[in-house]
């Protein structure tokens, strides 16, 4: 296991980082 | 019992090679379907951005690693593409869960996504080879030549696009050991701490049409 912290939020994802939503 | 660092490695390499063997050097029934649910067929893009990308990154490899080591840096691509594409069908089921939605056309033929997935496969690849990893030992073994950030320049991809992988690619690779999750945590850091900064990075351009965007809105009184 790994401490990665996880920062989008639900409602983000890859498809809003490329401006796909 | 705790691992020597050449028995980590070993241990590291064969699972990702192991986890590998299954996804074939083609997209998977599954994936070529989220193509074909695209209202442009990515298929084609795609497979043509590879092979141009793969003689690209190989010839780089042999002139960072040795003259010899170009067929090496294929073997390391073409792990590199197994990776990409099995990412990249979890993350479009990810999707597909949060947004309801199975055609992914803007995204799927947005070729900075593609060769962000792509370099960020290829850096899991080389940092579980110990090929991208700083070392302590300095900076004079051939290895430090394909340090991160080298496959940026390599791709000539912006660091900011490469930023926006990193996360959903640690969420739906689940079986990435933490030495490789810790690695991609040090390059994001990296990223947003100096590279995106530098003239030229696609930030600026972002923070120009927030502040135009913002400028007709009235500011906010300061709190008491």
């Amino acid at each position: 296991s790994h401490d990665y912290h996880f920062g989008l939020e639900d409602h983000e994802g890859i498809s809003e980082l490329f401006d796909c939503d | 019992p705790p691992q020597t660092p050449i028995r980590a490695a070993m241990t590291s390499i064969q699972q990702l090679r192991g986890d590998l063997i299954s996804s074939g050097d083609q997209p998977s029934t599954n994936l070529a379907t989220y193509f074909k649910n695209c209202t442009v067929d990515p298929t084609q893009d795609v497979l043509k951005r590879l092979e141009t990308l793969g003689h690209v990154y190989s010839q780089r490899f042999g002139q960072a690693v040795g003259p010899r080591s170009t067929v090496l840096g294929m073997q390391r691509f073409n792990l590199g593409v197994r990776l990409y594409y099995q990412v990249m069908e979890e993350m479009l089921k990810m999707e597909e869960q949060r947004l309801s939605v199975q055609n992914f056309s803007k995204l799927l033929n947005d070729s900075t996504f593609h060769s962000s997935l792509l370099a960020c496969a290829l850096e899991v690849v080389m940092a579980t080879y110990g090929e991208s990893r700083y070392k302590s030992g300095g900076v004079d073994s051939a290895e430090t030549d394909l340090c991160f950030p080298w496959i940026l320049d390599v791709f000539r991809l912006p660091a900011f696009d490469f930023y926006k992988v990193i996360e959903s690619f640690i969420k739906a690779d689940h079986t990435m050991n933490k030495d490789i999750v810790k690695h991609l945590e040090t390059c994001e850091n990296l990223i947003m701490e100096r590279i995106a900064w530098r003239t030229g990075s696609p930030l600026f351009e972002l923070l120009k049409q927030e502040h135009a965007g913002g400028a007709a809105e009235q500011l906010e009184t300061p709190a008491s």
